[in-house]
């Protein structure tokens, strides 16, 4: 008496309901902030391709494998995730600053040739997002108030 | 009905307006605009009235339905970019919500800003049992998905103001799920499970610090901040009411079966990350799990507090009696005693158990128990049954207890107590026993004093069994929750160990042991994984 | 006899909460980071 029974009218009208429902499922990215780069698009691959994360792929260790390029490339084009914070902290583990006014990564190429309270001054490298590439900037004055 | 003249347009206009100002700075400080735009909205009268604000957001909240109705059978584009040109315009009226909850009233206006709160909820759902009525089968989740997502995540971003009103926030969406759950909208039953299964919605409702969960595993110093947990258990059950039906129809067909399987990740998170949650409420979940969905039931069964050992079952000469654990008595919410009704019928039990009299009282227990429906499986009474049994075991612990005794085989017979689970172990019909067993297996749990009496009143069931039937009954009950897939929990374990292991219970003569060749190996199989 | 619950996409064996990361009851394999939410440095958010 405990095995199946029939549904009844109510609970077929609910799996009814249900099976319209199958047809149109939550798609990930419903529940997603809007992702301006790399917006969700499925698209199947052979089963021996991996199919999910490597592991500890979220850790800092990990980021901190990455090249350089790479990490640029998460900060910049995924943002507002975690991705990005362990990019960031990542590059900072290499002595790359972030600059928040031109919004872009320096790393000193020499001992700055000037240093005080408010800035310093000398031979840089930095990445230009525009560009995408790292560039070296000479007689650059690093102000401290634009350091993040 | 009866919106006053030039509403619509007005208020058209004013969302394209917000959408102008939000595309504009989107992630700078929409802030900044918003005191420009709140003086457009008092211009255009629309903060006239409370009823002119409910009729906007009514109304807006039904061009972002219609604009997703419009766009998403659109073929010509993909559709992440449908869904992508969609999400920016629902956004953005969800940010405008956000600020308007945020800066109503002053800074710490709770009661206004959580009635603003609760008046636009009170619309998202409104408007989409609307539609649901209305487009059945061409229903679409979407728009109301998105809203919600959006709105919750955007009222949980880490603000001052916001994080003042946190938990009237998540009162309020709470509230909201539970209008629209799957049972009363099922076209929306998957948006609804992924809303409820949100990693930050179920992080702010269950989490807790370390210092709460140690509390909350025993009957102890009440948490204050539990309503969560409240909150989330009473979703689960609307979540598993909806599947009961379709799960005793064990052949899933492919919808259910993606909604049960979408139910079991969720219940395998809170197993890792909340299984104190799962055990103070196991007893309100396996009232609405269907006796066959075993591996469900057993996943709920199996949570123990992160911050116990669990002795290994298989360990040889395994000494139960000697655990701390059991003479601690396990946190259970609801309060089961209120499904004792009739007032009249608990009064007579509790003179049954303090007086064991009269004894005409235990065929009315039966009665009592069964329901006039005579629809198969529909017979009993279940949430009685089970919180009969649960108080009558909880009662008997204490009853030992004051006598300075411990529970064991000696202890629980000859009571009152026993006498009502003997007598409905013999009494009630094979349908009727199965689920009395299954009441008292589904305390089979952690190192308590409930799994520990239990486990004993099994055994002892089992030991003075007046007919082969009743043991092979609860040999079948133990079995079919030891034959499916991990999880086991605990409790199970032992009891089933100490069955076959105690030559006092004689396990292997009985006839349904040997019945059939399969059911032989079956046990030897059961028994070797066990040993 | 259910199913294998180890199959389901899920880090059960790992020692840290695995809610976080949960990407939803549909999907086979946990959120990679640049699918979760963090509310970092508002310098950071550039575009």
């Amino acid at each position: 008496p405990l095995g199946p029974v029939p549904l009844s009218k109510d609970h077929q009208f609910q799996f009814t309901m249900l099976e319209s429902a199958f047809l149109h499922l939550p798609h990930p990215s419903d529940s997603e902030r809007i992702k301006l780069y790399l917006p969700r698009n499925p698209c199947p691959t052979p089963h021996y391709y991996n199919q999910g994360p490597l592991p500890h792929s979220d850790s800092l260790e990990f980021f901190q494998r990455l090249s350089t390029e790479t990490l640029f490339f998460i900060f910049y084009y995924m943002e507002g995730s975690k991705a990005q914070y362990l990019a960031a902290k990542a590059l900072k583990k290499q002595s790359w600053r972030f600059h928040t006014k031109y919004m872009m990564w320096f790393q000193r190429h020499e001992e700055p040739k000037l240093i005080n309270e408010e800035y310093e001054q000398g031979t840089y490298i930095y990445f230009d997002y525009e560009k995408w590439g790292q560039r070296k900037k000479e007689g650059f004055t690093f102000e401290y108030k634009y350091l993040e | 009905f009866d919106d006053p003249p030039g509403l619509l347009e007005k208020t058209e206009y004013l969302l394209k307006e917000w959408l102008t100002i939000y595309s504009a700075a989107p992630n700078r400080d929409p802030g900044k605009t918003f005191s420009a735009y709140i003086h457009q909205m008092n211009v255009q009268g629309i903060l006239k009235s409370d009823d002119i604000i409910t009729r906007f957001f009514r109304l807006s909240t039904q061009m972002m339905v219609e604009l997703c109705y419009r766009q998403i059978p659109d073929q010509t584009q993909s559709p992440s970019t449908v869904r992508a040109k969609l999400f920016h315009t629902i956004d953005a009226y969800v940010k405008l919500i956000v600020l308007l909850v945020k800066h109503s009233g002053d800074a710490n206006a709770i009661t206004t800003k959580t009635n603003l709160l609760n008046k636009v909820l009170g619309i998202v759902v409104g408007v989409l049992l609307q539609d649901h009525d209305v487009q059945a089968t061409d229903f679409h989740q979407l728009p109301y998905h998105r809203i919600l997502i959006t709105l919750f995540l955007d009222l949980n971003a880490p603000d001052p103001v916001l994080e003042s009103i946190n938990y009237p926030i998540l009162a309020a969406f709470c509230h909201t799920f539970h209008l629209l759950r799957p049972r009363k909208v099922p076209g929306f039953a998957y948006a609804w499970l992924e809303l409820i299964s949100h990693r930050i919605f179920i992080g702010r409702l269950l989490g807790l610090t370390p210092q709460q969960k140690r509390q909350r595993a025993y009957d102890q110093t009440p948490v204050t901040d539990v309503q969560g947990w409240n909150f989330y258990a009473q979703l689960l059950i609307d979540l598993f009411k909806y599947l009961a039906p379709f799960l005793r129809n064990a052949e899933l067909a492919k919808p259910v079966q993606l909604l049960y399987k979408g139910t079991l990740r969720v219940l395998l998170i809170l197993l890792h990350d909340f299984p104190e949650f799962l055990c103070e409420f196991h007893y309100g979940f396996c009232d609405v799990i269907p006796p066959n969905c075993i591996q469900m039931r057993n996943l709920i069964l199996s949570a123990f507090p992160r911050n116990m050992r669990l002795p290994d079952p298989f360990t040889p000469n395994l000494k139960v009696d000697v655990l701390q654990e059991i003479s601690l008595s396990p946190k259970i919410s609801p309060d089961f005693q209120c499904y004792i009704q009739p007032s009249s019928f608990k009064k007579d039990l509790d003179l049954y158990l303090k007086t064991r009299a009269p004894v005409t009282f235990l065929s009315e227990i039966r009665t009592t128990m069964q329901q006039s429906c005579c629809e198969p499986g529909m017979r009993y009474n279940l949430s009685l049954l089970n919180a009969i049994v649960l108080y009558v075991g909880t009662q008997a612990i204490q009853h030992i207890r004051s006598k300075g005794l411990v529970p064991n085989t000696s202890t629980i017979a000859h009571s009152a107590h026993m006498d009502i689970f003997q007598n409905l172990s013999v009494d009630l019909d094979t349908e009727g026993r199965y689920l009395f067993l299954n009441a008292i297996a589904n305390q089979l749990r952690f190192p308590n004093s409930h799994t520990h009496y239990f486990s004993c009143t099994l055994l002892y069931l089992f030991a003075e069994a007046n007919s082969e039937a009743i043991q092979e009954q609860i040999t079948r009950v133990l079995l079919e929750r030891l034959i499916v897939n991990r999880p086991h929990p605990w409790g199970l374990l032992i009891t089933f160990i100490e069955l076959i292991k105690n030559p006092a219970y004689k396990f292997w003569h009985h006839e349904f042991v040997h019945c059939a060749p399969e059911i032989e190996k079956l046990f030897e199989s059961v028994a070797r994984s066990c040993m | 006899l259910g199913q294998d619950l180890t199959a389901l996409g899920l880090n059960l064996n790992s020692p840290e909460n695995i809610y976080p990361t949960f990407a939803g009851p549909w999907a086979d394999a946990p959120c990679r980071p640049q699918d979760v939410e963090f509310h970092g440095p508002p310098e950071y958010i550039i575009n």
